[in-house]
């Protein structure tokens, strides 16, 4: 463990907490795309289900693992269950086929061992690093978004960036390289570039997230 | 079964 992935974890668990927060507070979770909370659920679920069956790492580790994968499937409950009528799919319009087809490929193709657990591993990267599309894509359509939601998405980024300065420590200290994880982490960081600039040169600065016309 | 080396990142 390193500082720079210890933020990243804090980091993506706040983002979770923010996300719960605001469907909570408003009691509506506009603005959020199913879709890709979704996805989520699918990648938490086929990445740490290693808890049933692989080495323990830590509790940690553990405890973390749980924690998502049970407040991924709380915040799906909270959008079609307990505020089922503020989620609006009409504008949540992503092909889910575009982002599940070619993680599929790519984990049949590159995988440390072609076993159905490493498979499925490497699915959940290439799957995470797609993930936030439907919701980028959704800002996109509406051209705006509150400002709440915008922190949830600055926190899921920042998680996914201080995961380099991770990798890179980790290629120092341990010579560890994880090219599966770093090729998708980048692409995965780099998906969040267009938002990051809007949210540091307007939300930052007390004002609305609206995309140039 | 030849795991990935950061297996243990979240």
């Amino acid at each position: 463990m390193n500082i720079f992935r210890l933020f990243g974890d804090l980091s993506h668990l706040a983002s979770i907490l923010i996300l719960i927060h605001k469907i909570q507070t408003s009691r509506s979770c506009r603005g959020i795309s199913f879709k890709t909370q979704a996805l989520y659920v699918a990648v938490f679920v086929t990445r740490y289900l290693d808890l049933l069956y692989a080495e323990h790492v830590s509790i940690y580790n553990t405890f973390m693992k749980l924690f998502f994968i049970g407040s991924s499937c709380y915040i799906l409950y909270l959008m079609k269950v307990r505020f089922r009528p503020t989620q609006d799919p009409s504008i949540d319009t992503f092909r889910l086929e575009y982002l599940l087809g070619p993680s599929v490929v790519l984990a049949l193709i590159f995988n440390y061992t072609f076993s159905f657990t490493e498979v499925l591993w490497a699915f959940s990267i290439y799957l995470e690093a797609l993930a936030i599309l439907p919701q980028l894509f959704m800002l996109q359509r509406t051209g705006e978004a509150e400002a709440i939601t915008t922190h949830y998405l600055a926190a899921l980024g920042a998680y996914r960036a201080l995961y380099i300065p991770n990798w890179l420590y980790r290629y120092f200290s341990e010579g560890t390289v994880d090219p599966i994880a770093v090729v998708a982490g980048i692409v995965q960081t780099g998906l969040y570039v267009d938002f990051f600039y809007i949210y540091f040169t307007k939300v930052l600065r007390g004002q609305k997230f609206e995309l140039p016309a | 079964n030849k795991r990935s080396p950061t297996h243990d990142e979240l």
